[in-house]
């Protein structure tokens, strides 16, 4: 039975371009699985970006010695479809009747499709945001599962004129991405646009309520002799039944070593 | 006292936001900015148990006690900070990101940020065109002390300057930007190092998206109303 909390994702991560793949999302994570590193497969980056998973296999010079970012090709000239990725990794899971999972992806440059157990799921655009799938009722019960990510280039990775230029024809801004990427006075033209996984992924294990994103406050008074902790919790209950709950809270100042002060 | 518990219901398939009972603290010790003090930080726990179930979800945080104020001085049009109440001599570096390939270990977050206060800085400016930091860089900034003044994604590409000309109205998808800053908002608000977020480099976003953006950013109104009921003499900010 799973333990509850956060395990990444992090390991054991694999990638191919889209065009050199053809098998589904839904084959991927069913009955077509890749079976490891060989081509179009590669050991993936994750999290990171395509680039960083083209040089962990030598496939492109190092971008950051010398003039040998000119010899990746640029976004703008191979299109769109060049970096964009599939990335598929395997993982183990079993859950207990009351225990909730989600699907975790603190941040994908720029959207993308997941595919987990022949399941679809649709990515929103942009590169800030965090994405967190209820995936309970399509996790495997034998425990071994699928994911397979499909991760698409920003909608306008623009182009840079021959000249240079900062921001290069600023196209990219027409995103909520980073913009540095099209080059600036400190920065060569980043080629795939930080296109990939770029952030951690994670698997998290609840019971039927689901704790998000608490907000911490302090105020003070009396020249800072008292202080109050003002805090706010998003409290989400996946179950069918009414949940009776005990919300704790604790603040301790560590000591020494495993000592603290409550 | 630091240990609380609160007894609630929560209905089937529902969402809900709880605001606990603020908790006092006497002489709490206090997060300093580099150079100035000690990084204080408490570890805060969330739990909660659920009858018939036990330990259904927990969260944990590591969080410094402070008081950070920003003005802009009308003599000389520059921003003033006060963390505190003691005014602090900004030392400030630009920020972009740690890594053009986005290799973001928690490795080098540490090595790179403490590198920034073994420099005597004390001031981060994440810049707009960069990236919203993560997690991580926040955490070593807290311990380190570097207050981070992080700014929204809008730059020269958006605001109408550059040759050729960029589009003057930001993004094409306002709504995507604020739900983007939004959730950004959500992720880092609670690390000690914030000290100022900014709606872009140089220049103020679209107007749509800075009053969303300040709305956004209003403290919670149970906290103004918990200050104003107090006639405790001090404001709090």
């Amino acid at each position: 039975v799973a333990t509850l909390g956060k395990t990444k994702l992090d390991s054991g991560w694999l990638a191919a371009r889209s065009t050199e793949v053809e098998a589904t999302g839904v084959q991927l994570t069913t009955t077509m699985p890749p079976s490891g590193p060989s081509l179009p497969w590669m050991e993936a980056a994750v999290p990171g970006t395509v680039l960083g998973t083209l040089l962990k296999n030598k496939l492109i010079p190092d971008p950051f010695y010398g003039l040998e970012n000119e010899a990746i090709l640029d976004i703008a000239d191979s299109g769109r479809e060049y970096y964009t990725f599939w990335f598929f990794t395997t993982f183990e899971y079993s859950m207990a009747g009351n225990q909730h999972a989600t699907l975790n992806f603190r941040a994908i440059n720029y959207s993308g499709e997941v595919y987990l157990n022949g399941h679809k799921r649709i990515l929103t655009r942009g590169m800030f945001l965090r994405h967190s799938l209820d995936v309970t009722d399509i996790l495997n019960p034998d425990g071994k599962n699928f994911l397979a990510v499909l991760v698409y280039p920003p909608d306008h990775p623009g182009t840079i004129p021959p000249e240079g230029g900062q921001g290069g024809d600023h196209e990219i801004g027409k995103d909520v991405a980073t913009q540095y990427v099209e080059g600036w006075d400190w920065m060569t033209p980043i080629r795939d646009r930080n296109t990939g996984i770029w952030d951690e992924v994670s698997i998290t294990v609840t019971g039927p309520v689901r704790l998000s994103d608490p907000h911490l406050v302090s105020s003070f008074f009396d020249n800072y002799k008292r202080a109050y902790l003002h805090t706010t919790v998003d409290l989400e209950n996946s179950s069918s039944w009414h949940a009776e709950c005990s919300l704790i809270i604790q603040v301790t100042a560590g000591l020494d070593g495993d000592m603290c002060l409550l | 006292e630091h240990h609380q518990t609160y007894e609630l219901s929560i209905p089937p398939g529902t969402h809900i936001q709880y605001t606990l009972p603020p908790l006092f603290f006497y002489k709490p010790n206090l997060w300093w900015p580099n150079g100035m003090g000690k990084q204080f930080l408490y570890n805060v726990e969330i739990s909660v148990d659920v009858k018939g179930f036990g330990e259904s979800d927990s969260w944990d945080h590591q969080f410094g006690f402070r008081k950070i104020e920003s003005t802009i001085d009308i003599t000389t049009g520059g921003r003033l900070f006060k963390v505190n109440g003691q005014r602090v001599f900004i030392r400030g570096g630009n920020w972009i990101l740690s890594d053009g390939l986005l290799r973001l270990s928690d490795k080098r977050y540490m090595t790179d940020i403490k590198f920034h206060a073994d420099m005597n800085f004390n001031m981060l400016r994440c810049w707009g065109g960069g990236l919203a930091e993560r997690p991580e860089f926040y955490h070593y900034c807290d311990l380190y002390g570097l207050l981070v003044w992080q700014e929204f994604w809008i730059t020269g590409d958006v605001d109408g300057r550059g040759i050729p000309v960029s589009n003057p109205n930001g993004p094409l998808d306002h709504d995507l930007f604020l739900l983007c800053a939004r959730d950004t908002i959500k992720l880092l608000r609670n690390h000690a190092s914030l000290a100022l977020w900014v709606g872009g480099n140089e220049q103020t976003p679209p107007k749509d998206i800075n009053s969303a953006l300040m709305n956004f950013l209003k403290l919670h109104p149970l906290f103004k109303s918990y200050a104003e009921k107090s006639d405790l003499g001090e404001d709090s900010s």
